[in-house]
């Protein structure tokens, strides 16, 4: 028996609004520990990478390790039947072929009950390496979806350029060129307002620019955002998740021709 | 530009 339960169904929806336009499916990998989700894109060029910790959770109970592939178009249909303030519960049956959403309005008058099937999603897992980021860059999540949709007008691509004054993000196309230059914060009285930047060595990607959007979908999420950069790997943009977990997107980089 | 893969950084676990 699987059963989880989250005062807050807001997290829940904006996790599935974090992950929609990305992913048409997903398996949610479930264990003692939590829920954990990793899906390719179906351009195989970025990586979805979530988990969602069990202690973070009201009630959480899983006898037995399971795996539900959703339909994300499907999951995202019934979270919406959930209100912002209702409690919601997801639980399976062991080797079940279906799960069940359960709402509840905060005075208990109303309870709402959704059974979704569940699919068989032989997704392959991709094994992460531990990597020490060159650049580790944390700016204010609202600020970085702001440059992303900006820059998206002016090409297809985004060139991030990480130094130890700050973070440069340019981009170039038919109406011409942009340059966003966002220099570190010296003292800021609000922790989610600063851009901090920690480097090793000075680092400059090239990423595409609708990929990065559709990152930003996690913006409700998260005040800040975090991007970790090397040469010649995948970009991390990752937002914690309140308390409970975090969502991190990898995105390979493009190289000249 | 050539965009690689995610799959050419992370191989299958």
């Amino acid at each position: 028996m699987f059963e989880a339960r989250l005062v807050q169904s807001s997290i829940l929806k904006k996790v599935l609004e974090a992950i929609k336009d990305l992913l048409n499916e997903a398996t949610f990998d479930c264990s003692d520990s939590g829920i954990q989700l990793q899906a390719m894109d179906n351009s195989h060029v970025s990586l979805v990478s979530m988990n969602l910790r069990s202690d973070g959770f009201d009630k959480y109970r899983c006898d037995r390790n399971i795996s539900m592939g959703m339909n994300l178009g499907s999951m995202t249909k019934i979270l919406k039947c959930a209100a912002n303030e209702d409690v919601v519960t997801m639980k399976a049956q062991d080797n079940a072929d279906t799960v069940t959403f359960v709402f509840e309005s905060p005075n208990q008058e109303k309870v709402s009950d959704y059974e979704m099937k569940l699919m068989n999603l032989d997704q392959e897992h991709l094994g992460i390496p531990e990597t020490e980021y060159a650049c580790v860059v944390r700016l204010p999540a609202g600020e970085f979806a702001r440059i992303c949709r900006d820059l998206s007008q002016f090409g297809e691509s985004v060139v991030i350029s990480c130094t130890k004054e700050g973070v440069k993000f340019s981009s170039a196309g038919d109406i011409g060129s942009a340059n966003i230059k966002l220099a570190q914060t010296s003292n800021v009285d609000k922790e989610e307002l600063a851009v901090t930047v920690e480097m090793q060595e000075p680092v400059t990607l090239t990423f595409a620019s609708r990929y990065l959007n559709s990152f930003t979908k996690a913006t409700s999420l998260s005040n800040v955002v975090q991007l970790s950069m090397s040469p010649d790997v995948p970009l991390v943009v990752e937002y914690r998740i309140g308390e409970i977990g975090h969502i991190r997107y990898y995105l390979a980089p493009k190289i000249e021709d | 530009m050539y965009q690689r893969q995610i799959t050419s950084f992370f191989s299958s676990a």
